[in-house]
């Protein structure tokens, strides 16, 4: 464990928490995509299936159960909670989630590092993390005006890989001189694909104006 | 390479 990975791994809780927060606060999740957040529930289930197989620290474990309980409760929220799902647009919220996650299940079928399942998962899993925020992505592009929480939410998504590229240059200077393609360029490709979001957010705040994505 | 510092991180 080191500074990267961990700022990454509280960056990302820290997203999580305040989408849970904005959705039980404010009873709605107007601006959210829920394709996007079915893609996370299918991330951190097919990554974490070694869950109660393979031990690594508590740390590790508890993460991986919270990371799993919130994404579960945010599908919830929005599916079947009576009073969030009326603040759900699916008018909006079109992106076919289904031409990410073939590409990425085939993609992990014919490159991964052991053709075995959990690894295959894992792979699998890392692919469609880089391109699960997409749906939410296009669903900002639509919104007239993106509420702060919706964007620092975003925001703190992007970063947290950020975070975990760092990590991955310090663990391979520092620690083990190990290749890790996949993760690597996957977590490439996941940061770059906020870039254009970074801007327009950075931008937004500088200027002390409303967030606004060009469509 | 072994398997298990590979799928050490969330």
């Amino acid at each position: 464990m080191n500074a990267f990975r961990l700022a990454g791994d509280m960056t990302h809780l820290l997203s999580i928490i305040l989408l849970l927060h904005k959705i039980r606060a404010m009873k709605s999740c107007a601006g959210i995509s829920l394709r996007t957040q079915e893609l996370y529930v299918i991330v951190f289930v097919t990554r974490y299936v070694d869950l109660s197989m393979k031990y690594y620290s508590f740390y590790n474990s508890i993460m991986k159960i919270v990371f799993l309980g919130t994404s579960i409760s945010i599908v919830w929220y929005m599916r079947y909670h009576k009073v969030v799902k009326q603040t759900y647009n699916k008018d909006v919220d079109t992106f076919r989630h289904i031409f990410l996650i073939l590409p990425c299940f085939v993609l992990a079928l014919l490159i991964n590092r052991a053709f075995t399942v959990i690894e295959v998962l894992w792979t699998f899993s890392l692919y469609l993390e880089a391109v699960a925020i997409l749906p939410q992505l296009v669903l900002l592009q639509r919104s007239r005006n993106i509420d702060n929480l919706t964007g620092n939410y975003v925001f703190l998504l992007g970063a947290y890989r950020a975070f975990y590229l760092l990590n991955w240059i310090y663990r391979f200077f520092i620690e083990n001189h190990q290749v890790r393609w996949i993760p690597w360029l996957s977590g490439l490709l996941q940061t770059a694909i906020y870039a254009d979001f970074f801007y327009y957010y950075i931008k937004s705040w500088k200027n002390r104006e409303k967030l606004k994505l060009p469509a | 390479t072994s398997n298990a510092n590979l799928h050490d991180e969330l």
